[in-house]
């Protein structure tokens, strides 16, 4: 048996342009959390309890596209999803559809928990979350003025990515649309990619 | 999508996922986050939690197919998350994960542009990465 270890991720797929202070912002987010999980580690708290800590962290910074800071529809809604499951005894809950729950992992916790289920989703999800008297906000508190920006950006690259010869204005898809066909991650320009 | 893997002194292991899905996807679209065995997978082996192209994620099982080829195969958690990645994202999916094992180590994995992710051990190794 070894020590303790643990790791934490914020997304696949990064911008090869990504400026390098919003580098350094994740960086900082990343190392809060680790320190925020070492702890609870040395603090003798299990496994599972010290995932949820750690998400619950992630969720509530608007950088990555979890919770505050989530993605958004094609509505321009935030859809949210999380799983969870604990090693001993295969034990898992996992949630879906979520729009006013604040924290989607806890929700999770709490289907592995107290729910005779392993996955809710959408209305019922959000009916279960009512009843556990989990934190609900609105739709709005997820929603961050530079994800609206990217859902533009994300619309209008649908419909004109496959046509290079016309350079967009003002937007940095349209230089690099111009000299080379930018980096894809599931159908968009990597650069209004939103890591999922 | 952000993730956290964890595994105590005892060689307990747990993982979670939380995601707000795809920029502009459709109303009711899930993805690998909520799927246990895709995007999230634990138990007595090892912990796993994926991110990137969910439906590759998805056609991939990738976090049981971690667990599975340990299970199975005999492979050591290195061995096993670059297996998956290499092997199992067919189409071209972009994809990363982390994982740790109950014998207390830590990995991470992805073949995608950049993965922000960040693992520490109890000897003290700490490590924040964006790119390869």
């Amino acid at each position: 048996m070894g020590g303790w270890a643990i790791a934490v991720h914020g997304g696949a797929g990064v911008d090869p342009n990504l400026p390098l202070e919003r580098q350094e912002e994740a960086r900082q987010l990343l190392t809060r959390c680790l320190n925020i999980g070492i702890s609870a580690l040395r603090s003798s708290l299990s496994p599972i309890d010290v995932v949820e800590l750690v998400i619950r962290e992630l969720e509530s910074d608007p950088l990555f596209n979890s919770g505050r800071g989530s993605a958004l529809t094609a509505k321009g809604t935030v859809e949210m999803e999380a799983s969870i499951m604990d090693g001993v005894g295969r034990r898992c809950g996992a949630v879906s559809g979520l729009t006013t729950v604040k924290n989607p992992i806890s929700l999770a916790r709490l289907v592995m928990d107290k729910s005779p289920h392993s996955y809710l989703a959408f209305s019922g999800a959000e009916e279960f979350a009512k009843q556990q008297g989990v934190e609900m906000v609105d739709n709005d508190y997820f929603i961050t003025e530079d994800n609206l920006g990217m859902l533009k950006l994300a619309k209008e690259a649908n419909s004109i990515i496959f046509d290079y010869r016309i350079p967009l204005t003002g937007s940095d898809i349209c230089e690099k649309a111009a000299d080379a066909p930018p980096l894809m991650m599931n159908g968009l320009p990597i650069s209004v990619y939103a890591q999922e | 999508t952000v993730g956290c893997v964890v595994v105590d002194g005892q060689g307990r292991c747990a993982a979670g996922t939380s995601t707000g899905g795809l920029m502009n996807k459709m109303s009711g679209r899930i993805g690998d986050s909520p799927l246990i065995g895709s995007g999230t997978y634990a138990c007595d082996v090892c912990a796993v939690s994926c991110t990137g192209e969910g439906e590759a994620i998805i056609r991939g099982t990738l976090a049981r197919d971690v667990a599975a080829v340990m299970e199975y195969k005999g492979l050591g958690l290195q061995e096993a998350v670059d297996f998956v990645i290499e092997r199992r994202l067919d189409g071209g999916g972009q994809a990363g994960l982390i994982a740790v094992s109950s014998k207390g180590e830590v990995v991470c994995g992805f073949n995608s542009v950049g993965m922000f992710r960040g693992c520490a051990t109890e000897d003290g190794f700490m490590e924040v990465g964006i790119w390869d």
